[in-house]
Formats: structure tokens, sequence, C-alpha cells
């Protein structure tokens, strides 16, 4: 464990935590993408199969179910809540997520780094991360400008796995035979689909304004 | 090799 990967895991853990502040405080998911929501409850659910198998140490088994968990509560929070469910986007929250589905497990059995059933998921749970975020930021640029804490949980989503890039490159040079490119390249296309978020949102914090998408 | 690796990251 380096810093840059514990500062990326607890940075993804506040995502996760503003996300259910707003949920619960506003008793609203308004500007939010359920669709993006159940990619990364299938994200997780699909990372996660050695969860049993392999014990890495405690902190990775209780995160791994910290992850797994909070996606299915805000899936289902977004779904069967009442109140919540009421105030969801569905006209404007109308990604074809399936074909992000669909196309990422071609290219997880087409490209991975073993064909075993573990392994061809794993890819597939780290092409569908690179991508989970399109259907937010769809939304975001549909919905116009949004509240703070939706501002503020996709800031901390998109910043986790650009902290994941610098641990993959401070462990390329400190591990001998430390070779991830699959998560690598992957998440180099994830952090660069935030790039234009992380301009409007600096501008936003600049400025003071409110964060506004382009149409 | 490397791949072997139990898969050590979130």
């Amino acid at each position: 464990m380096n810093i840059f990967r514990f500062a990326g895991d607890m940075t993804h853990l506040i995502s996760i935590l503003v996300l259910l502040l707003k949920i619960y405080a506003t008793k609203s998911c308004s500007g939010i993408s359920l669709k993006t929501q159940e990619l990364y409850a299938l994200v997780f659910l699909t990372r996660y199969l050695d969860l049993f198998t392999d014990f890495i140490s405690v902190y990775n088994t209780v995160m791994k179910l910290v992850f797994i968990a909070s996606s299915l509560a805000i899936v289902w929070c977004m779904r069967m809540h009442g109140l919540v469910k009421r105030s969801y986007d569905k006209e404007l929250d109308t990604f074809r997520h399936y074909l992000l589905v669909a196309g990422c497990f071609a290219l997880a059995v087409l490209v991975n780094e073993k064909f075993t059933f573990q392994e061809i998921f794993w890819a597939f749970s780290i092409y569908l991360e690179a991508v989970a975020i399109l259907p937010q930021l769809v939304l975001l640029q549909r919905s116009g400008n949004v509240d703070n804490l939706t501002g503020q949980y996709i800031f901390f989503l998109g910043a986790y796995r650009a902290l994941y890039l610098l641990n993959w490159i401070y462990r390329y040079f400190t591990e001998v035979r430390f070779s991830r490119w699959i998560a690598c390249v992957s998440g180099i296309v994830q952090t660069g689909l935030y790039a234009d978020f992380f301009y409007y949102y600096f501008l936003s914090w600049k400025n003071n304004a409110k964060l506004q998408l382009p149409a | 090799d490397a791949n072997d690796v139990a898969k050590d990251e979130l």
C-alpha cells in the first residue's frame, strides 16, 4: 500500500459518502444517473468475485464489502424508495448503458490477463468502470446546473482514479515486476473522460459560481 | 509470474 493508493481509496470512499449524504439529506436523487449507479454496482460485483477466495487484508475485504453494499443500497434507494424514486430524472437519464455493458464484456473476452472466468470478469469490471460515468455526465449536461453535493460527488469520483494513476506509476518504479497495464490504460481513459468536467468544476470554484456544463 | 499475484488493489 502506498500513499497514492490509500488517498485514492479514501477519495473514492468520500465520493460514495457525499452521494449517500445528498440522497439522505435532500431525500432526492435529482441530477444523479441511476444508470451510472447500476453500472458501478456491476463493476464492484464483477471485480470482487475473489472476495471469499483471496484474502489480501482486513482493509481490502472491508473496503470491498463497503463498495458493494453502498452501490447496491444506492441503486435500491433510487429504484424502490418512494420519496427518492419520485425525484429521479427518468426522462433525462436515457443513456443506453446496456451497450456499454455489451461492449466492455466483448472487449474483456478479447483482451484480458488470462482467459479464466475470474480474469475475464475482472477485465470487464475495469473497462466498465472507465465508461460508467458517461450516463452521469450526459445527465449533467442535460440537467443544466447541478447542486453542490452532486458536483462534489463527481469530482471525488474522478479524482480517485487520477490518484490510482500515480499509484501505478509509483509501483512501476518501486516494484520489480509490477505490470497492470489493463487497469492503467483503462484508468487513463477513465480520468480523461472527466477532463472537461474538471475544467468546468475548477472554473465554478475559481469564479465562485454555480457549476454549469455547456449544453 | 506477476499476473498470478492476487489482485491486491480495489
